[in-house]
């Protein structure tokens, strides 16, 4: 694993998320549970928690958007760039942005599955950069390997924990 | 820019888009001409994805850089 430069992280325990747009491809209340679900994976580990708001600014805002999104990094349509998110600041800072050009999936068809990009994603707003472990979830190309038993890798789990420490140590 | 012995196989093409992924995920300049700043951001890469270090566009590096992926770079800036 690895750490942004000047390792980046919320120093609150509650961190705040909010949806501010969705992809056509999946039902609103998909992408709703992938992304409590993806949070989730990270908040096991660590003695975080995070908390929807459906109005204003929270600390990590996801959203799809399509070419130029209002960052210096325009997403470049089908395929290549996925997605990506913002090392833990204001402002930009742990935002997560999905290209609307993919076609986005809950596993049950073929394109990118949500699940695996929004973790990796939100992994970034958490304060992780890439991993050079091919079995981590913050390796930064899509894999196509099996999906069904999807689950952060040991390499995350020391790095995020590296960041935060442990959930029990609570 | 000069091509390397070893680029004659690879397509000018491909060259642009190599040249285009390591600016965006290697902070390569793209506006310098020195060949060497190309092959250590390549070998930077090939590093990171543990492929061998050759600083060579070959087609294994090829097949990775056009992987969907994260848009967010592989090394700190």
């Amino acid at each position: 694993y690895s750490l942004f430069p000047s390792s980046p992280k919320w120093t609150s325990r509650v961190i705040t998320y909010r949806i501010v747009s969705y992809t056509s491809d999946l039902p609103h209340f998909v992408v709703d549970q992938i992304v409590a679900k993806a949070l989730s994976m990270w908040s096991e580990q660590i003695p975080l928690d995070f908390k929807r708001v459906r109005f204003g600014t929270a600390n990590i805002m996801i959203g799809f958007a399509r070419g130029a999104h209002g960052d210096q990094y325009p997403f470049d349509g089908p395929g290549n760039t996925l997605a990506h998110a913002f090392a833990p600041g204001p402002g930009l800072g742990g935002d997560a942005h999905f290209d609307k050009d993919e076609y986005w999936t809950d596993g049950s068809s073929l394109g990118i599955n949500f699940l695996v990009a929004a973790t990796h994603e939100l992994g970034h707003s958490l304060g992780l950069a890439h991993s050079s472990d091919p079995e981590a979830v913050m390796y930064p190309t899509y894999g196509n390997g099996d999906l069904l038993d999807f689950s952060l890798a040991e390499d995350d789990i020391k790095g995020i924990q590296r960041l935060y420490g442990k959930r029990n140590d609570l | 820019l000069p091509l390397p012995e070893e680029a004659k196989s690879v397509s000018e093409l491909q060259w642009d888009q190599a040249q285009h992924y390591l600016k965006r995920f290697y902070f390569h300049d793209t506006k310098t001409k020195d060949i060497n700043s190309l092959v250590i951001k390549l070998k930077e890469m090939q590093k990171f994805f543990g492929l061998p270090m050759t600083g060579e566009l070959n087609p294994h590096t090829i097949e990775i850089m056009k992987k969907p992926r994260c848009g967010v770079p592989d090394v700190a800036e």
